[in-house]
């Protein structure tokens, strides 16, 4: 469902080139669950930002279910990151003055999905925030606030959930919490999930392993 | 050097109330390295916060080398907050349009410290960023973003560091590192160290582990 092929991201700054990406080509079918591994810095964010639709590539090629993403116009775009893709960013990017309730609607609202308040607290208690809802983020310990931008990208039950880091501020029970969510989730409902991780234990989760570094796929 | 007694963190939300930290008590002898470990949500920063001087408890007292914080003025606050103290938070707090040199110059700015620009250079080549010295926060990633506030918490030589969860955003490696240049001040220098973290690994470069649980320090 998602091929991406030659891939290079290259970052102009001034004179200097920063390339991100360089020449990155992997696939992953439907229903799968994968994991991405590599040192800090070796552009595995960049290439979730490609695969989630919120960047585009310098040069290659990105197809998500057999559609050049490159070919579609804002509307589709906009869609497919609304409902197609729910997408844990590594720093939350959660809105600073909103409750976590009303973070956790906000994607329902775009897609014009009904129960949203119902919804979103099952959402919130799943991932053991139940008594934190009206909590802002600076109301939120780091772990609460990671937690809510998981139960925001779950909401609208997407095709694909792309990770980034999503156990990083998390203590190995509540991290074992989340990984079971998204488990359940890639079994019963074939979710297809890619999740960032510096945590071996987290990657174990999955059914392999893709290894970046400076740039690039290695074997 | 830091004698915590009875601390006791309470936040009011309008009739609700949110009791962070409910009665703790710890102390840290000076050139000690000691970890904290515990569920997300169970107070660890918000304890942090008050050793940093950053906030006050709600009851109980704080003695930072035998001088109660409470009594002291806000010009004593902030000597010892730019001087005495490194802190490396959770979420980084960098300056959003600034680069990287220039955010670990910084503290050495408000302490009148010479060679500022060579002693930048310096901590950011030590925590692998010697190339991304221009680079501001969102050309960074989010381990380097982290690195960027570790180099910035150390430049000013603090005799205490508090680093709250440093290596959550980066790899095995590169955490390793981190914790090496924290183990060697310590052992050189005498630099008191507490870090906060989710990682056994991490924590067992200490020489004890205060667990924490719902507000409360647990033996
Ligand atoms: N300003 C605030 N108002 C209300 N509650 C708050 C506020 N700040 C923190 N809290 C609550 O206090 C508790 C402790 O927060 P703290 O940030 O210290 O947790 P933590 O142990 O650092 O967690 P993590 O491992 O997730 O970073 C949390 O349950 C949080 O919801
Ligand atoms: N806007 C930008 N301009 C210039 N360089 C950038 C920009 N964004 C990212 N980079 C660089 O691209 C490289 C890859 O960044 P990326 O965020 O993908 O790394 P990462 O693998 O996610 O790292 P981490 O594990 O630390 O999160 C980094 O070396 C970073 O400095
Ligand atoms: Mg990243
Ligand atoms: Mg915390």
């Amino acid at each position: 469902v998602i091929e991406i092929e030659n891939v290079t991201k290259i970052y102009q700054m001034g004179e200097t080139t920063v390339a991100a990406l360089r020449g990155v080509s992997l696939q992953v079918e439907k229903g799968e669950m994968v994991s991405i591994m590599g040192p800090s810095g070796s552009g595995k964010s960049t290439l979730m930002n490609i695969i989630g639709c919120l960047d585009q590539p310098t040069e290659g090629v990105y197809r998500l279910d057999n559609v050049d993403v490159s070919k579609m116009n804002d509307d589709e775009l906009a869609d497919i990151r609304n409902k197609k893709i729910g997408f844990v960013f590594q720093s939350f990017n959660l809105l600073p003055r909103t409750a976590a309730l009303a973070q956790v609607e906000l994607p329902m609202i775009y897609a014009g999905a009904p129960d949203r308040r119902k919804r979103a607290l099952d959402a919130l208690q799943q991932v053991g925030l139940g008594d934190r809802v009206h909590h802002r983020p600076n109301e939120l310990s780091g772990g609460q606030q990671q937690r809510v931008a998981i139960a925001r990208a779950l909401v609208n039950h997407p095709a694909i959930m792309l990770a980034d880091e999503p156990t990083g501020n998390l203590d190995s029970v509540s991290g074992e919490d989340i990984m079971n969510i998204f488990k359940r989730l890639n079994r019963e409902q074939g979710m297809t999930v890619i999740l960032v991780t510096h945590d071996p234990d987290v990657a174990a989760h999955a059914a392999r392993v893709i290894h970046v570094k400076d740039g690039k796929v290695t074997v």
